[in-house]
């Protein structure tokens, strides 16, 4: 049923999200910690 | 730079949100599942556009942090090349200037075998003269100048113009005691042909092995028993006695010769 293919789908693009909000946290660390050893 | 990254990658309440299915019993059960279905896939259906926009905006963000990234990381490893290049110069130089003012004159550094000859070498200078170059038959080049505490003349630093296959430097500075004169100590021995005979007049003192015995002379100078010969012919001349004992010495010795 659709309801199902949708629910997949959604839990496919969460994980995704899921990553790619780690990644993003990750690199936003490293650009701070970069940042504060410039300055 | 801000980026908010309170993300919610999946609504975990979102299951509370569908329609809640009532239990029935009428005739139009069917009817009422199908409504539900629809509803429930709408709901999905947003949910999933929901996720799917986020999931658009985190891309773009983390691309614009990635890039944003990789800029500073380039500057940080421009001004840290350069600081390090900075820091190497500024290091040759203070290694150059602080070779001798570490060593104290006389005093074998040990660490090569350049520095365990050390010599000096007085030239008499005019007062007024503040170039601190003496003629010592080689060619230098001048690389530094300091005043030190113990002296207020200031101390200039040279490179034998051979550097870097020479690599004899020295530090030329008025004398404290007797200004009239420069004091050069060198250090290193000259890989090098030696220099020209006509230079001026200059005591050499061996410090590191005999303290301040004089030990050496240099080609086409005189020593110290030059200079003592000379001080005391001048002082002798000065005495009349001297002069008329000399003066009878020699016209006895002219007596002397015309009578054979």
């Amino acid at each position: 049923p659709p309801t199902n293919a949708l629910v997949e789908e959604l839990n496919r693009v969460s994980a995704e999200n899921k990553k790619l909000s780690e990644m993003l946290t990750l690199m936003y660390n490293n650009y701070n910690i970069l940042k504060k050893q410039l300055v | 730079m801000d980026y908010d990254l309170n993300t919610n990658p999946f609504d975990l309440h979102f299951s509370g949100k569908l329609p809640k299915r009532e239990p029935s019993d009428s005739g139009s059960e069917d009817v009422m599942r199908k409504w539900f279905v629809k509803d429930e896939t709408c709901m999905l259906q947003e949910e999933l556009t929901r996720v799917n926009s986020e999931n658009k905006k985190l891309t773009e963000t983390l691309a614009r942090v990635s890039e944003k990234y990789s800029e500073l990381q380039n500057l940080f490893k421009e001004l840290q090349s350069r600081e390090n290049v900075n820091f190497c110069n500024e290091r040759k130089r203070k290694q150059d200037r602080d070779e001798f003012v570490s060593s104290p004159i006389g005093i074998s550094c040990g660490g090569t075998v350049e520095k365990s000859t050390v010599s000096t070498a007085y030239f008499h200078a005019e007062k007024s003269d503040t170039s601190l170059t003496v003629k010592d038959g080689y060619q230098w080049r001048k690389y530094g100048q300091k005043i030190t505490r113990d002296n207020p003349s200031p101390r200039a630093y040279f490179r034998c113009s051979f550097s870097p296959s020479c690599l004899v430097k020295k530090k030329v500075q008025r004398s404290a005691e007797d200004p009239s004169f420069v004091v050069a100590t060198y250090e290193g021995t000259h890989n090098h042909p030696g220099p020209n005979a006509s230079v001026s007049r200059t005591v050499k003192l061996d410090l590191v092995q005999g303290g301040l015995e004089p030990v050496e002379e240099k080609k086409g100078r005189g020593t110290i028993q030059d200079v003592l010969v000379q001080q005391m012919a001048s002082s002798l001349t000065k005495d009349p006695k001297f002069t008329a004992a000399l003066a009878a010495a020699i016209s006895g010795r002219f007596i002397e010769q015309s009578r054979t």
